[in-house]
């Protein structure tokens, strides 16, 4: 039972490391502070820690979280986004270790600000090489990614569902604004 | 594998008559109005994977995902098919396409067809498990679970990873 | 107790009825069957119910609502954004039953399309004609109707606080692009 | 009563320095990137008027309300002024600006300052009472708060007006 655990830990949070570090990467100019990368990309850092590895079922465990521009801290002390971002990278990171055909998310992004936004669109379309991802937003940046665009809408008492191409003007059209 | 249609008949707000979507494409964007019925495509795909837990669907008992007439007449029965693309043969059956259907009638039982024919419920489950089709994994993340996961504590999120193994 | 339970629960159920049918008025061009009011604006009605009133302590209270366009249901089997918006009401009622000087608001709007997020501002706006109303928003629709605005950002590892006056442009500017 | 200004020393991400913000007009918008620092100002309100419960500021403990230093040198303590317009005299002070200071150590304890007098925090309490301030109604919001009461069940319903009562 431990063997097994350690292993899922292990590759959890090598995932997470990695994922956490592609979504909050950013290009130089974001740096905002005086030890800034030369040229190279900023990006920030998560791991995954066992409070105390020898009692692992009797302790927890603990997300630490630096995110660009900023020191590490406990995700327990971070902003509402942050804590979305990282439980984000969290879920998107034990799909990889226990990958499936489709993917179905719905409303993910909902207290997401527009860099994180985009940068999340990114890393979901690159899963769309392996796997389908359904991705329900009421937001365009995300939106504007996609294959392809359905609205829904609600009509004489029923749903009823069109197919459009994600262009500006159609966004507009689906999202939230009456269908006649 | 990917889901290439979704069609449904009594299935909650998609009302009695036949409504059917296709999906094109291995990145599908959704968006309409509050309550328009967006949330309720998912509650279609989970209940024809064979979902029982009717707090996944948002409903109180299985029977209230049947269409409830909206003031008109309620239907009797709900059913959803979805078609797979399975190309890849990662549902170990020889064919490019794959058929799921689910009915359910007001007293709770369910029928499950595979590309037409009656199955058992558990025959299906087993083919669905090794084409790693799952509705309880975290390959389907719900309204509000992100915020949920957002405010685990740390026993919390050992018990997370717990369940992953 | 039961009757203080019973003036209290009655005064929020009365200013319940009426925020809920305000939040969701439409133009009667919204309608869309066939028994749309003649030329009067459409809006939902909600209300509460205790589920025993002879025992009120060992049973639960329910919400009702109807939507535009939509027949009565339990809020328990409605959407997500239709849940947010019987639960904005609720609060909404909760208050004006015992006022405060001034409200604060954070991210209130983060599930609601675009028609209830313009609703909701309509809403608070008229609300700080007896008190002052403080609110964190990252879209656009309520943002635009406030008196002054405050871009926050992160900067040298603090947060530095800017005041602008809200235009389009402005908007942009501190909607998540990274500050320079 | 309203709120006309915020000043920090100390306090969470605000950073050692003095930093003020004027509140201008009775309908203020705050926005910003995430992990700016917009929660934080209510945390700051929400200190100054006398909340006592970390959970409420999102901090484990109090002392977590103070500056943290970010990787240099952190705060010894955390003070936080918030100047209120009294001109209709909601507060039974007679004067138009009546200004609450709070201020911790890492000790933990707190020091309460009306008009830059210290005073009880009891004393405090009861006027802001009587003038409707306070932060354990429904008069603060925080983020997450409407989707927590949004899935309320029917007794979690019936007790939340319990609490007004
Ligand atoms: N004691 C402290 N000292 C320094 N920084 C702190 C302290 N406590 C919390 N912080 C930091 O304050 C930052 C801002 O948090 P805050 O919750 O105010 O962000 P926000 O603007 O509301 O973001 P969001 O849009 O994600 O909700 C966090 O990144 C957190 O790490
Ligand atoms: N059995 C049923 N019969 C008819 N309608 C139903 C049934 N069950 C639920 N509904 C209705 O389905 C509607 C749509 O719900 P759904 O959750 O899919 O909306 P949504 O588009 O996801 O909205 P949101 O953006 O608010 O999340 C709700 O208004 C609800 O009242
Ligand atoms: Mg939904
Ligand atoms: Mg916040």
């Amino acid at each position: 039972k431990r063997d097994a655990f350690l292993d899922a830990f292990q590759k959890i949070d090598k995932e997470f490391r990695n994922i956490f570090a592609q979504l909050t990467t950013r290009d130089s100019g974001y740096c905002n502070h005086d030890n800034c990368p030369p040229g190279r990309i900023l990006h920030g850092d998560a791991w995954l820690e066992l409070d105390n590895p020898d009692e692992i079922f009797n302790a927890g465990v603990t997300l630490f979280a630096k995110f660009p521009n900023k020191v590490e801290r406990d995700i327990i002390i971070c902003s509402g986004g942050e804590k979305t971002v990282a439980a984000l990278c969290l879920i998107l990171a034990i799909q990889a270790v226990k990958p499936a055909p489709f993917y179905v998310f719905d409303e993910i992004d909902a207290h997401l600000d527009a860099v994180n936004s985009s940068k999340l669109a990114e890393i979901l379309q690159s899963r769309t090489s392996k796997s389908q991802v359904i991705m329900i937003s009421l937001k365009d940046t995300i939106l504007s990614r996609v294959d392809t665009m359905y609205g829904v809408y609600h009509e004489r008492s029923i749903t009823k569902i069109l197919k459009f191409r994600p262009t500006e003007k159609d966004i507009e059209y689906s999202k939230g604004i009456s269908v006649k | 594998v990917y889901i290439k249609k979704v069609e449904t008949r009594g299935f909650k707000s998609f009302g009695s008559r036949p409504v059917s979507v296709n999906f094109e494409g291995r990145f599908i964007g959704i968006t309409g109005p509050n309550g328009s019925g967006k949330s309720n495509i998912i509650d279609a795909i989970l209940f024809a994977i064979g979902e029982n837990r009717p707090r996944m669907m948002r409903v109180p008992k299985l029977s209230g995902l049947i269409f409830d007439g909206a003031g008109g007449n309620p239907s009797t029965s709900a059913r959803v098919t979805i078609t797979l693309d399975n190309t890849s043969r990662e549902i170990s059956i020889d064919n490019d396409r794959v058929t799921l259907t689910r009915e359910i009638r007001s007293g709770g039982d369910s029928v499950y067809l595979l590309n037409g024919k009656k199955v058992q419920k558990s025959t299906l489950s087993d083919l669905l498990r090794l084409a790693l089709i799952s509705s309880d994994g975290l390959n389907f993340v719900p309204q509000g679970m992100v915020t949920h996961l957002a405010d685990l504590d740390s026993d919390e999120k050992r018990g997370l990873i717990e369940e992953i193994v």
